[in-house]
């Protein structure tokens, strides 16, 4: 079972330790305001309220046998940094740190953040592309140059066939699976019939998934 | 060309606001604070200082042609659920608003807004996922029972074929794709030989992922 400390519990904090604890893991949350507290400690193995750069309270807590630590004090830029190094010198073997901005990302990533964060930055990415390729569900980014994308079937591909449709020839992207309802199909065959509002996951380059994507419109 | 309405320019609604210009759709960006608009004018195709909450003003804008608007007033609960309000009687086809809570995000869905996100509560959740399972570089949810993942191969599968090892008998999960450094294989076969750091995105039911996730580590 895994151990992970959280240190910061506004809105990013509190999800992930809640997520962890639900996940399965024992789960230390800190903050120094005591609501904050309050409002996690059904949700994790332990809540203590406590200011993180304060030093020698957090080396009594004897985090040595944690597996990670994720710092989340939000606006609290210089207390991150300084709490980041602090997990780093404990000798937390993974640190994730949350980040406001570019240079506090640079900086905690010096001070031994193995990975930094941008919620609200990568959300707005993600919603801003939900926006302007509504039809795309959700989307995997394999790779600098491809990526695999949910889409809906459309009226128009209604009743025909993958092999009539021929994705492959027409927009160099291969169809790797449909889902009508409930049922998956994770190796579709070209005489499969598709159907409005089936679900397909397709792989391609990016300039591919982009061809086919604005055809569907 | 798309039109977009954001407002509140936190880290949320600037990081909207640029993706969708990168996008290539046309962006009015308003906030009440002079230095959030003067932050983002470059990156979007107007900014605007006004204060949301003024519907006199907001109504001046001519928002009618717009294809959506996305309402990121963070901590100001009460003024976002007025604002997205607004945007509906207005008529904006499409209104995503930032919610801080359930509560506000039940307010906001009756009030008009045709999506609600949480990024931070949505990232921590994701973080938690791959603090547990470091093993998955990605994962799509594709119903309440399937979900993709994306993994690297481990030493132990090293030389070893897809008939080898067997994931289909030994764990009911598919391999539908395998990439070798930039090379992609889209139709993995049975003799298809995987080396240990190559990518292989797998389906099965979240159980059946669950299993081979636990055997992998
Ligand atoms: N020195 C500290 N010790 C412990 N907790 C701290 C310290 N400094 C800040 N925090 C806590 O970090 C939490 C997150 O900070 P804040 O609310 O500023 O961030 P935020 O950016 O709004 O967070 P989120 O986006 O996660 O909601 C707060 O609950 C705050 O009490
Ligand atoms: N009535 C209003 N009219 C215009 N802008 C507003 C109004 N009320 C708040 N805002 C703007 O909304 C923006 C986001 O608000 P705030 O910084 O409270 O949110 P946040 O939760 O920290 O945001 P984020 O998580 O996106 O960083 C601020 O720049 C603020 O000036």
């Amino acid at each position: 079972m895994k151990k992970f400390v959280v240190i910061g519990l506004g809105k990013f904090g509190a999800s992930v330790s809640a997520s962890l604890f639900e996940l399965g893991c024992e789960v230390l949350a800190i903050d120094r305001n005591k609501d904050k507290v309050e409002l996690i400690m059904d949700r994790v193995t332990q809540a203590v309220r406590l200011d993180a750069t304060d030093e020698v309270a957090v080396k009594q807590l004897d985090l040595s046998g944690f597996d990670g630590a994720v710092v989340a004090m939000g606006e609290n830029i210089a207390g991150s940094i300084f709490v980041t190094l602090l997990m780093k010198e404990i000798g937390l073997p993974m640190i994730v740190a949350k980040a406001s901005n570019n240079l506090q990302a640079k900086v905690l990533s010096k001070v031994g953040a193995d990975r930094v964060v941008f919620p609200e930055k990568d959300m707005g990415t993600r919603i801003a592309k939900s926006l302007v390729f509504p039809g795309i569900l959700d989307y995997l980014d394999l790779s600098p140059e491809y990526m695999i994308i949910g889409v809906r079937a459309t009226k128009d591909m209604d009743g025909k066939s993958l092999a009539d449709m021929d994705f492959r020839n027409r927009y160099g992207v291969n169809v790797l699976l449909v889902r009508k309802g409930e049922e998956i199909n994770a190796t579709p065959r070209g005489s499969d019939i598709i159907n409005a509002g089936d679900f397909m996951i397709i792989i391609g380059k990016r300039k591919q998934i982009e061809t086919f994507r604005k055809e569907m419109e």
